[in-house]
């Protein structure tokens, strides 16, 4: 795993999340799931929760953008560059854009939700991308079925570097 | 036989500058080097990034465009950086 330079964290443990902006390929009730399990995969390995508000600011704001979309990372239309995240901070940090000309998916025909989310969730929490092939925080696309996922070891290793491990009961 | 000559050079000029796109984005920390140090296409500075892309995916390390390394950077991925940026 490997950490953003200057090891950028949230310094608090109950972040909020919303969805400002939805995908015309999925139902709105998708994308929520989506979104929850993605965050949830990341609360089940360290202490943080995630709480979701339907207005205003939050720690993790999310939306679906096309193209130019003001924060100098513009997307590039289908493939390529799927999506991506600012490490944690404020106004932009952590902040998650999903690229809108992708078809998006709970399943595999596209590219599925949950996958990319997860993915790029890790960077808001703090992750850089992995040269482990096997971690969520590799790179390139890798379909992750979304019931039953458990984080991989290595992205295991690199956000309870940050947080520490969640006390189990 | 002519036809398929004509396209493999175009092909390898998509590839150019496919590859040269990515290793812009990905591979160049914003703080960025200066224009100077990109030099001409195919320079120092290119082939050091190939090296570090081929390194970074567990590629072979060869610092050319081959095969395994375009197909690498034709695959759908996520936009942040592998670099420190």
């Amino acid at each position: 795993y490997r950490l953003f330079p200057g090891e950028p964290k949230w310094k608090k443990n109950t972040l909020t999340y919303r969805i400002s902006k939805y995908t015309s390929s999925m139902s709105p009730a998708e994308v929520d799931k989506a979104v929850e399990m993605a965050l949830q995969a990341w609360g089940s390995a360290v202490p943080l929760s995630f709480i979701r508000v339907n207005s205003g600011e939050a720690d993790i704001m999310i939306s679906f953008e096309t193209g130019d979309h003001g924060d100098s990372y513009p997307f590039d239309g289908p493939r390529g560059t799927l999506a991506h995240a600012f490490a944690p901070g404020e106004g932009l940090g952590g902040d998650t854009h999903f690229d809108n000309a992708e078809k998006w998916t709970m399943g595999m025909n596209g590219f599925n939700l949950f996958t990319v989310a997860a993915h790029e969730f890790g960077h808001a929490l703090g992750l850089a991308h992995s040269t482990d092939p096997s971690a969520l925080m590799y790179p390139t696309y890798k379909y992750q079925h979304p019931y039953g996922f458990h984080l991989p070891k290595d992205d295991v290793k690199g956000i309870q570097a940050l947080y520490g491990p969640r006390k189990t009961l | 036989a002519p036809s398929v000559s004509a396209a493999a050079p175009r092909t390898t000029q998509n590839n150019y500058h496919l590859a040269q796109a990515y290793l812009d984005k990905y591979y160049t920390s914003k703080a960025g080097p200066q224009v100077g140090e990109m030099g001409a296409p195919g320079g120092r500075a290119l082939i050091k990034k190939i090296k570090e892309l081929q390194a970074f995916f567990g590629l072979r390390i060869t610092g050319k465009l081959d095969r395994p390394t375009m197909d690498m950077i034709k695959r759908p991925r996520c936009g942040v950086p592998d670099v420190a940026n």
